[in-house]
């Protein structure tokens, strides 16, 4: 499809411009509601005193999401995606006009909520994080193989709430792994803060 | 856009041909664990006895539902997507090729686990129900106003797990009411009994 040729094309050209101002830039995925906003600001939080933070929050109506964002002092871009269902590289490439890129050591990007387009649409990104939450069902996993192939992390988030739902979510890492075997898996959960540390070390890991 | 004026025509045409048979059909959309099946499940366990069912089950991976069907002893397809995020009316106009119209008074269709494309695809469906569980953020709804704007039945799904993800369903509920004064507004869990009777009666108030 000629489209997601031009969106690849666009996306390295994205990717070309984070790499010279030396910004580490990351693709956050999930469905609706899975925790993406919740798991940004907890890593906001732990990183913003070290490191020059920006976001891109991408969703049919952005701004809900952009002032979570915004009340925590970091640079905010909202991105309206209309009517579709996925971020592309045009709408990032625009974003980035906004951003003043040599102020920036981190940009997080959140997509909209959905594991499947997000799959065929590079952004310029240098991680894909894929954050699955146990509300969902036990069996998202393997109903959505792509994107737990084509990532770099994934996280079974809610894990507290595992019980009320009835999902095991040592059986979602599992089949995560049986999908990808060597994508690393973080259990997490906002009411645990040691699960929040092994996310915010899993970023550190790439800004030395 | 071409593509959805052709869709809409194609809607309309099986939208005839179920009428033709006098089949009741519903379109079940929600997010990515919003409780779909579970909700179809229900419906099948109550009115199996008195009403000929067939359900479509459409998702990228559509076998995993499907086969929850096909346990219920019901005709079940199976409507594989591929790489789209929603179900269209071509896909359906090839299922109902699969399916003997004249054995059947209900027809459910299972949309794939989204709240944002669903809106643009007709199927040929009499009703569109929509749900929206607790754990995917009490915002879920503002966040998505389209496709509370085009249903016919909202559901405020999981009110059971309301306090563990300190969400409020009366909110959502009058959320859903703001963008769409008319719709009517189900709470319900797959705990309480009560809650499920009433999504039977909606059901039934149409059968009749
Ligand atoms: N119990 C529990 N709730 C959580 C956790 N993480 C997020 N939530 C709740 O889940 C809901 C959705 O969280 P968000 O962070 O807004 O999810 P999102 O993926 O950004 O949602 P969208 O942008 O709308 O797709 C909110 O009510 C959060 O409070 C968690 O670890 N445990
Ligand atoms: N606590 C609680 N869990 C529920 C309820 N309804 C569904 N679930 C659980 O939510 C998970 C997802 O339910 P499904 O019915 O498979 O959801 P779905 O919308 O069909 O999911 P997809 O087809 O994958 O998009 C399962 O683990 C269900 O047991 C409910 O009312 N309360
Ligand atoms: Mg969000
Ligand atoms: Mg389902
Ligand atoms: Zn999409
Ligand atoms: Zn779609």
């Amino acid at each position: 499809k000629d489209v997601l040729k031009a969106n690849n094309e666009l996306a390295y050209s994205n990717r070309k411009l984070l790499v010279k101002h030396g910004i580490f830039t990351m693709n956050i995925m999930g469905a609706i509601g899975s925790g993406k906003t919740t798991l940004i600001e907890e890593a906001i939080n732990a990183l913003k005193e070290r490191y020059r933070i920006a976001v891109i929050a991408g969703d049919v109506v952005a701004q809900m999401d952009a002032s979570r964002f915004e009340k925590l002092g970091v640079k905010t871009v909202a991105a309206n995606t209309g009517r579709e269902c996925h971020l592309d590289a045009k709408l990032i490439e625009r974003s980035l006009a906004n951003i003043d890129l040599k102020d920036i050591d981190i940009l997080f990007i959140e997509n909209v909520g959905n594991l499947i387009c997000p799959v065929d649409y590079k952004l310029g990104e240098h991680v894909r994080v894929v954050i699955v939450s146990v509300s969902e069902g036990e069996d998202t996993v393997l109903k959505h193989p792509m994107i737990f192939r084509t990532s770099d992390l994934a996280i079974v988030n809610k894990v507290d709430i595992s019980e009320a739902v009835s999902a095991d979510p040592s059986k979602m890492r599992g089949d995560i792994n049986q999908l990808n075997p060597s994508i690393p898996v973080l259990l997490t959960s906002k009411n645990d803060a040691i699960s929040i540390d092994r996310w915010i070390e899993y970023i550190e890991s790439h800004l030395e």
